[in-house]
């Protein structure tokens, strides 16, 4: 049996939000410390790692290790059905073909229960290693949300170049270029607004804009984002789910042909 | 020209 209830159906909606744009149909695999998923997107040029613990939840129930096959779409669907406020469960048996969601309302006076069919996805799993990057970016979410969709204005590829003097953002296309340039602002008060630039040496790298406007679709679950990159190493984009888990993001290079 | 790889590349299958 797989049982788990979260206090807001608003946190599970933004994590959907997160990901149904880049994933079609992908398994939540549960076990007795969470709730994962991996998946990539259709032409396997980007990946997406989710956790979330299960001191993350209410209630958390999960006696043996099982793989919910979710169609993305279908429950983006019956989550749109869950006000923001209502408490929200999961529940699948063991050797069922289905997923039960139950919304509650606050003041309980409403209780609505969706059930969807499971499917069998046959996905490769990826080893994920942890590793020390030559640089790495935090900055308020919101910043980065904006950067990626202004310099997509202006072409398809953006070139991030970390130095000394702060971070840049450059694209440039037929019509010109753009470059926005952020400094270290790590004494702000705000710990959300600042800009925390670490970095072994300088390095510059090319990514497609088209999935890092994929990715903030995730701004909405943090108030900061972590860049991490490493020369010719897929760049990690991580928005942490309070203190209870994570969606990174892989994103490969472009290289120079 | 920039070549855009496949995220498979830098991952071992588990």
């Amino acid at each position: 049996m797989f049982e788990a209830r979260m206090a807001q159906a608003a946190l599970l909606k933004k994590v959907l939000e997160a990901v149904k744009d880049l994933v079609t149909d992908a398994n939540w695999d549960c076990t007795s410390a969470g709730i994962s998923l991996q998946a990539m997107d259709s032409s396997h040029v980007s990946l997406v790692s989710l956790l979330m613990r299960k001191d993350g939840f209410d209630m958390y129930r999960c006696d043996r290790p099982i793989s919910l096959g979710i169609n993305i779409a279908s429950m983006t669907k019956i989550m749109k059905c869950a006000n923001n406020n209502d408490a929200v469960t999961l529940r699948a048996e063991d050797e069922g073909d289905t997923v039960v969601f139950t919304f509650e309302s606050a003041d309980q006076e409403k209780v609505s229960e969706f059930e969807m069919k499971l499917m069998d996805i046959d996905s490769e799993h990826l080893g994920i290693p942890e590793r020390e990057h030559t640089a790495t970016v935090k900055m308020p979410a919101s910043e980065f949300h904006g950067i990626c969709r202004d310099l997509s204005t202006i072409g398809e590829t953006v070139q991030v170049s970390v130095t000394k003097e702060g971070v840049q953002f450059t694209a440039s296309g037929d019509t010109g270029k753009g470059t926005i340039t952020l400094r270290n602002n790590s004494s702000v008060d705000e710990e959300s607004q600042q800009v925390v630039i670490t970095m072994q040496e300088e390095l510059s790298l090319s990514f497609a804009l088209r999935y890092l406007n994929f990715f903030t679709k995730a701004t909405a679950l943090a108030d900061s984002v972590t860049l991490s990159m490493t020369a010719d190493l897929p760049l990690v984009v991580e928005y942490r789910i309070e203190d209870t888990g994570y969606i990174r993001y892989f994103l490969a290079p472009k290289i120079d042909d | 020209k920039q070549k855009q790889s496949s995220i498979s590349r830098f991952f071992a299958r588990k």
